[in-house]
C-alpha cells in the first residue's frame, strides 16, 4: 500500500525544464497516471525527477536531474508539478544514509573529497557504477558505516572522513508542540513511512493539502495540523492509522512569557494564537475550567506539554488553531466555547488624511487602503476589472491610483485594490472630525418583493 | 439563543469550520452572498478553504443525506466599513431558494426600525440549557429605541447598532449564534434589520440585546454584490 511517490519531494506549479543541449535527454510516457510515472521512474536507473503535466491532458515527462541550476531551470508552470526523488534534493540523512545522493564533497573537518573514480591519493576498492551512487566526489556510505556519509579525501594524511551530514530529524528542530515543523522527516518513531498527505490510503482522513494551506502538509512529511503534542503523520501501515514522529527538540531558551511582540492581551488578532489576556469565562458568564486539571473535562492540552500556550490558569486560549480563543467550560454539559467577547484588535492603519461628509469631493493623494495596501489605478482593469472609472465618471476627478470616492459611498473614499483576493476596499482616511451623516427618522411604506417570505404554517412534522 | 423555542427562518445558514463544525450564523441576502459577523473570522484577506455555510435544515447536525440540505464552500470574504463589524460571504454557487431557503430583505439605507416593531433572533448556538441546540431555535423580541438603550448601557449605544428589549426572564443570543439575523416583520415580509454580534452575558434577565444596525450598511452590501 506504499505509494510510489513517497520516494519524490514535490514542488506544485513548477516545470523543470532542461537547458536546450541536453533537452534530448528528457523522455516522454504519454498515458502513464501520475502514479504509474512515478513508479517507473523508480524502477529506472537513469531518471531522477518528472514532469507531470495536469492539464490538458496527464503527460510524464521522465528526467535524469534535478533543479541543481546547472543542466536544468525550475520555471513556474501552473498545469505541472515537479517532482523530485527525495534522495537527490534532501540535505540530511535517513538512518545510516546509504541512500543519501546529495552533493556534499567536504569532509566534517573541511577536507576536499577525492573523486570515486580516482584511485589517488587513496587507493581503494569501491568503483562507480549507475547504481551504487558514487559520482564525482560526493560523500557517500556505500558500505553502511554507522556514522553516515563518508568520502576518501585529497589529504594524503588523511584517508577518509566522515562529511557530519545531519539526520533529517535533527536538521530541523521544534519548539513547543512543532506545529511550525516544515523539516523533511518522513518516517516515525517506530520507523514507519508516512502515508502522503494528499492520498486517502491506506488511511482516509480529513487533513487534505488544500483545505488546510496553513498547515504545509507537504509529500508525506511529519507534520502537526491538529496541535498534538508533536508532529505525526498517517502511515502506510493498514494496521497503523497514525503515529508521532520522533524529531528533535529546539534547545534555545524559550522567549521569557509575555514577552514577544506579537502577544496582545485586551484583544486578539488573527485566530488568536498570541492572545495573552486574562479573560476566564464564557460569553454568558460560566467560568472557564483551569488548562492544568481534567475536571469536568479531560482534554490533552497540558500546559508543560504546550508550554509556549501561555495555558495559564483558565484563560482563554487558542493552543490549536481553532478560530478563536477558547476554553473548556466548567460546566459538564457545556465541553468548549470560543471566546468571541474578547474584541479584535483593529487591524487598520493609521489614517494618513481626512475627508468631509462622505468625501465625494476628496481630492488629496492617499493611495493606500486601510489595511496598507496599495491602490490600483483607476485606469486599468488588472487585477480587478473595473464598473468605475474615468469614463463612467468623468468627473470624480479618477487620477492615478488616488482615493476617492465616485458613487458617493456613505463610508467614504475607496479604490480598487492591487491584491487580487480584494476588489475594493476604503482607504486610510478618516472623516473629519465632528462630521456625521444623520440617520433617517422612521420612512413611511416600504415595498419589499422576493425577498422575506415564510411560511409561517405550524411545522411539528419537521421535526424527528 | 436563550429562551428561544424551535421554529423555522429560511434565511439563517449555519457556518461551517474546517471539520464541519457549526461555529458562527449567517443571513442570506441573495443566492450567493451571505452576511455575518466580522468577529467570527481571523481575516478578511484569506482564502477560505473548507469553510461552508450550509441551510435548508433545521438541525445543526442534519444526517447524511437529509433532503433539502444545501452546504455551499465560501469563497470570499469581504470586510465592512471598519467600525461596522459586518463581513459579506460569497458563495461558491447560488443557493437553490425553496421553501426551506430564501433570502430576507435588506432594509431601506439608514433607515431607523420604529420602535416595537416584532422581530426575530435565531440560531443554534448555546441555549443556557432553556433549549434544545441541536434545533434552531427561534425568539421573539421587540424593538426598543437608542435612547432607551443607552439608559441601561449609559450611552454606549452607537447609531450604528440597536437594541431590542430581552424581558425579564432574559431572551438574547449566545455562543455560535453570532453572526446570524435580526429579523423584523414589515407588512408580510421580514427585513434584515440588524446582526448579532457577541456581548458580555447571554439573555441577561433586563438587559437589552445590542445588534450592528445593517441600514447603516445597505449602500456597501449592494454595492459588494454589485461589484
Amino acid at each position: 500500500l506504499r505509494s510510489s511517490l513517497n520516494d519524490y519531494q514535490r514542488s506544485e506549479g513548477r516545470e523543470l525544464v532542461p537547458t536546450a543541449w541536453n533537452a534530448a535527454r528528457m523522455q516522454m510516457l504519454p498515458g502513464l497516471n501520475l502514479e504509474e510515472c512515478a513508479s517507473r521512474c523508480s524502477q529506472s536507473q537513469d531518471c531522477r525527477a518528472f514532469n507531470y503535466e495536469i492539464r490538458p491532458i496527464g503527460t510524464c515527462k521522465h528526467l535524469p536531474w534535478v533543479a541543481d541550476g546547472s543542466n536544468a531551470e525550475v520555471k513556474r508552470n501552473v498545469n505541472c508539478d515537479l517532482y523530485e526523488k527525495k534522495v537527490y534534493v534532501r540535505k540530511c540523512i535517513v538512518g545510516k544514509g546509504e541512500d543519501y545522493r546529495g552533493k556534499v564533497f567536504t569532509t566534517k573537518s573541511g577536507l576536499t573529497c577525492q573523486q570515486w573514480w580516482s584511485k589517488f591519493p587513496h587507493d581503494h576498492r569501491w568503483t562507480p557504477s549507475p547504481t551504487n551512487g558514487l559520482e564525482l566526489n560526493y560523500c557517500r556510505n556505500p558500505d553502511g558505516d554507522r556514522i553516515g556519509p563518508w568520502c576518501y579525501t585529497t589529504d594524503p594524511e588523511r584517508r577518509y572522513e566522515s562529511c557530519n551530514i545531519p539526520q533529517c530529524k535533527d536538521e530541523v528542530c521544534i519548539t513547543c508542540n512543532g506545529e511550525d515543523y516544515r523539516g523533511q522527516v518522513d518516517h516515525t518513531e517506530s520507523g514507519k513511512e508516512c502515508q502522503r498527505w494528499d492520498q486517502q490510503f491506506p488511511h482516509q482522513h480529513i487533513y487534505q493539502p488544500e483545505k488546510y494551506p496553513d498547515k504545509s502538509l507537504d509529500d508525506n512529511y511529519c507534520r502537526n495540523p491538529d496541535a498534538s503534542p508533536v508532529p505525526w503523520c498517517y502511515t502506510t501501515d493498514p494496521e497503523t492509522e497514525r503515529e508521532s514522529c520522533d524529531i528533535s527538540k529546539c534547545t534555545e531558551v524559550l522567549v521569557e512569557k509575555g514577552q514577544r511582540s506579537s502577544f496582545t492581551t485586551n484583544c486578539f488578532r488573527g485566530r488568536g494564537e498570541d492572545y495573552r489576556g486574562k479573560v476566564n469565562e464564557t460569553a454568558s458568564g460560566i467560568p472557564c475550567q483551569r488548562w492544568d486539571i481534567q475536571v469536568p473535562h479531560r482534554h490533552p492540552f497540558i500546559p508543560n506539554i504546550y508550554e509556549c500556550k501561555g495555558l495559564e490558569e483558565n484563560y482563554c486560549r487558542n493552543p490549536d488553531g481553532s478560530e478563536a480563543p477558547w476554553c473548556f467550560t466548567s460546566v459538564p454539559e457545556m465541553r468548549t466555547v470560543l471566546c468571541l467577547q474578547i474584541k479584535r484588535c483593529a487591524d487598520d492603519i493609521e489614517a494618513e488624511d481626512c475627508y468631509h461628509e462622505n468625501g465625494k469631493n476628496y481630492r488629496g493623494v492617499v493611495r493606500k487602503t486601510r489595511k496598507g495596501i496599495t491602490c490600483q489605478k483607476w485606469n486599468v482593469n488588472t487585477p480587478h476589472q473595473t464598473r468605475i472609472n474615468p469614463r463612467t465618471h468623468p468627473d470624480a476627478n479618477l487620477t492615478e491610483n488616488y482615493c476617492r470616492n465616485p458613487d458617493g459611498d456613505q463610508h467614504g473614499p475607496w479604490c480598487y485594490t492591487t491584491d487580487p483576493k480584494t476588489e475594493f476596499d476604503y482607504c486610510a482616511i478618516k472623516q473629519c472630525a465632528g462630521e456625521k451623516v444623520p440617520l433617517t427618522e422612521t420612512v413611511e411604506t416600504v415595498e419589499f418583493s422576493e425577498c422575506g417570505k415564510r411560511d409561517d404554517r405550524p411545522q411539528p412534522t419537521r421535526l424527528r | 439563543i436563550v429562551n428561544g423555542i424551535p421554529g423555522n427562518s429560511p434565511w439563517t445558514v449555519s457556518l461551517r469550520d474546517r471539520k464541519g463544525n457549526h461555529f458562527c450564523g449567517g443571513s442570506m441576502v441573495n443566492p450567493r452572498w451571505v452576511i455575518s459577523t466580522k468577529q467570527c473570522f481571523s481575516s478578511c484577506y484569506v482564502d477560505l478553504p473548507g469553510y461552508s455555510a450550509m441551510m435548508g435544515t433545521l438541525f445543526r447536525d442534519p444526517q447524511e443525506g437529509e433532503p433539502g440540505v444545501q452546504t455551499i464552500p465560501l469563497t470570499k470574504i469581504v470586510c465592512g466599513p471598519s467600525e461596522s463589524q459586518l463581513v459579506m460571504l460569497q458563495l461558491e454557487y447560488p443557493a437553490q431558494f425553496n421553501e426551506r431557503v430564501s433570502q430576507i430583505c435588506l432594509p431601506p439605507e439608514r433607515y431607523i426600525v420604529p420602535e416595537h416593531t416584532k422581530c426575530e433572533i435565531a440560531g443554534w448556538g448555546e441555549t443556557r440549557g432553556t433549549g434544545d441546540e441541536t434545533v434552531l431555535n427561534v425568539a421573539h423580541v421587540p424593538v426598543i429605541s437608542n435612547t432607551e438603550c443607552n439608559k441601561y448601557f449609559r450611552g454606549r449605544v452607537r447609531e450604528n447598532e440597536m437594541c431590542t428589549n430581552s424581558f425579564q426572564a432574559g431572551v438574547g443570543a449566545c455562543e455560535k449564534d453570532y453572526g446570524g439575523p435580526l429579523a423584523c416583520q414589515n407588512a408580510d415580509c421580514w427585513v434584515l434589520e440588524g446582526v448579532i454580534i457577541p456581548m458580555r452575558r447571554c439573555g441577561h434577565p433586563g438587559q437589552p440585546n445590542i445588534f450592528i444596525r445593517v441600514s447603516v450598511y445597505v449602500d456597501w452590501i449592494k454595492k459588494v454584490m454589485e461589484m
